[in-house]
């Protein structure tokens, strides 16, 4: 780690591209940085998203030459790019120097790696003087990115400063950049629980962490999938999710952030702050959402209350926040997610899940959450 | 030292070598001022400090081994200290 051990104080960091490079396609550059930060992701609690604007913790960019922070670029080869330590402003951020012929391959220079290891310094690693290490100093293309991994003094240096991976468990989940081990959760666990639910397109997603289950009518066995196979750029650990189903649009929270996907691509100008949809600023976080199909209402809960939220007018109703237990009865808080089916809502609360019918006013059945995994 | 013969050329290694181990490995003033008679201690010590951390044979000279990881694309944050 540098002097003194920098480190973010927080395991949910944004990034943003602020240029790019004319040796690459856009995409391949914003693939290859998610790749990047994934490899970083796989080992400990920290998430990242991107932004498109405004100040992100770590700023990326492409510069030649003196490009304003006293430490100029020097041409084609030698020094490659430098990042600066975690912190506020310019600290986290990281540049690339121009005059370098980029490639996703082995001639050149290979993107990926030197961002992995840019990125690494971004994070609070120093360099390392074991030759096998991402964060070896001199640029190395024995390790493709396709085979690449994370040597163990990379993993002690970055878990010396984050932890582990909350699922540092043994099950095996082949990822492409890290040996660790990382766990799914077991679908029939009865103790399992939800992180959120969603409808998107016919189709039903319950997340749990970093995956998420899909339940699809011509499959009645329940896939499951890295959040991140779906939406790279998207956090895990999610809060809660619905479906505008008049939109076409799934909307992700996570803290006072949220996304909206539209299929698998995720919308620009994305994630927007949740307090433009009218909440507080008291309001950290939502525990979970629905939409009303037929009234076009979307129901947000947060603690023991909930706010209604017009669609058509992208309005909060006015009257909100009401008590959950005053139009719920039955329904306790903290709900970690809520779907609408067969003209009932389904509130979840850890492993129990309670059917509300809606024109009774009343809980009419509890199930086990997992129920719809087919357990 | 004696004065040596004739002002000898320094070979582009030396200037190179200077200023890779000012930005790497925090070579300072008065190790700079030496630098030039390579064989000082401290000049050696510095050299042998970043061979060291390169996994390289601990010569305390700019041999050739030691000039061609120097001259590999590498990246710009330093190895010893950090930026100031």
């Amino acid at each position: 780690t540098f002097p003194g051990s920098p480190k973010w104080r927080k395991t949910h960091l944004t990034y943003r591209v602020e240029n790019y490079t004319p040796d690459l396609p856009r995409e391949s550059v914003d693939a290859a940085i998610e790749k990047a930060l994934k490899v970083w992701e796989a080992v400990t609690p920290l998430t990242f998203s991107r932004l498109s604007e405004g100040e992100a913790d770590i700023m990326i960019s492409f510069a030649a030459g003196e490009h304003g922070d006293f430490y100029p670029f020097d041409g084609p080869g030698q020094s490659l790019a430098h990042a600066y330590p975690p912190g506020p402003g310019f600290y986290g951020d990281v540049h690339f120097d121009e005059d370098e012929k980029w490639t996703l391959g082995s001639s050149g220079i290979n993107f990926f790696l030197v961002a992995a290891h840019e990125l690494g310094h971004a994070l609070g690693l120093f360099h390392s003087d074991k030759k096998e290490s991402l964060m070896y100093p001199v640029y190395n293309f024995s390790k493709s990115p396709a085979h690449f991994r994370l040597s163990q003094d990379d993993i002690d240096g970055i878990q010396s400063l984050y932890g582990p991976h909350p699922y540092s468990g043994v099950i095996v989940v082949p990822t492409s950049s890290v040996s660790p081990r990382t766990e799914i959760p077991t679908k029939c666990d009865p103790s399992l629980s939800f992180d959120a639910v969603s409808p998107l397109r016919g189709e039903l997603l319950f997340f749990k962490d970093r995956y998420l289950w899909r339940l699809s009518h011509w499959n009645p066995e329940p896939e499951v999938h890295l959040i991140s196979a779906f939406w790279p750029s998207l956090p895990s650990h999610l809060d809660a999710a619905y479906e505008a189903n008049s939109k076409d649009r799934v909307f992700i929270f996570k803290g006072t952030q949220f996304w909206a996907v539209r299929g698998s691509e995720v919308q620009a100008g994305y994630p927007k702050s949740i307090h433009t949809l009218g909440f507080p600023l008291a309001v950290r976080k939502i525990d979970a959402a629905v939409s009303d199909k037929e009234t076009k209402k979307t129901y947000f809960f947060v603690g023991d209350q909930y706010w209604r939220f017009d669609e058509k007018r992208w309005l909060m109703d006015k009257g909100f926040p009401r008590l959950i237990r005053d139009d719920f009865p039955g329904i306790e808080p903290q709900v970690d997610a809520v779907l609408q089916a067969f003209g009932f809502f389904y509130f979840f609360h850890g492993s129990s899940q309670f059917e509300f019918d809606p024109n009774a006013k009343m809980v009419t059945h509890t199930l086990k959450s997992n129920s719809w995994l087919l357990c | 030292y004696p004065l040596q013969g004739s002002v000898r050329q320094e070979p582009p290694n030396m200037d190179f070598a200077q200023r890779y181990l000012e930005k790497y490995y925090n070579l300072d003033k008065i190790e700079k001022q030496m630098f030039k008679r390579k064989d000082s201690s401290p000049v050696v010590k510095k050299i042998q400090e970043m061979q060291k951390f390169l996994g390289l044979e601990m010569t305390g000279k700019l041999d050739s081994n030691t000039m061609d990881v120097m001259l590999k694309p590498r990246c710009g944050v330093p190895d010893v200290g950090g930026f100031t």
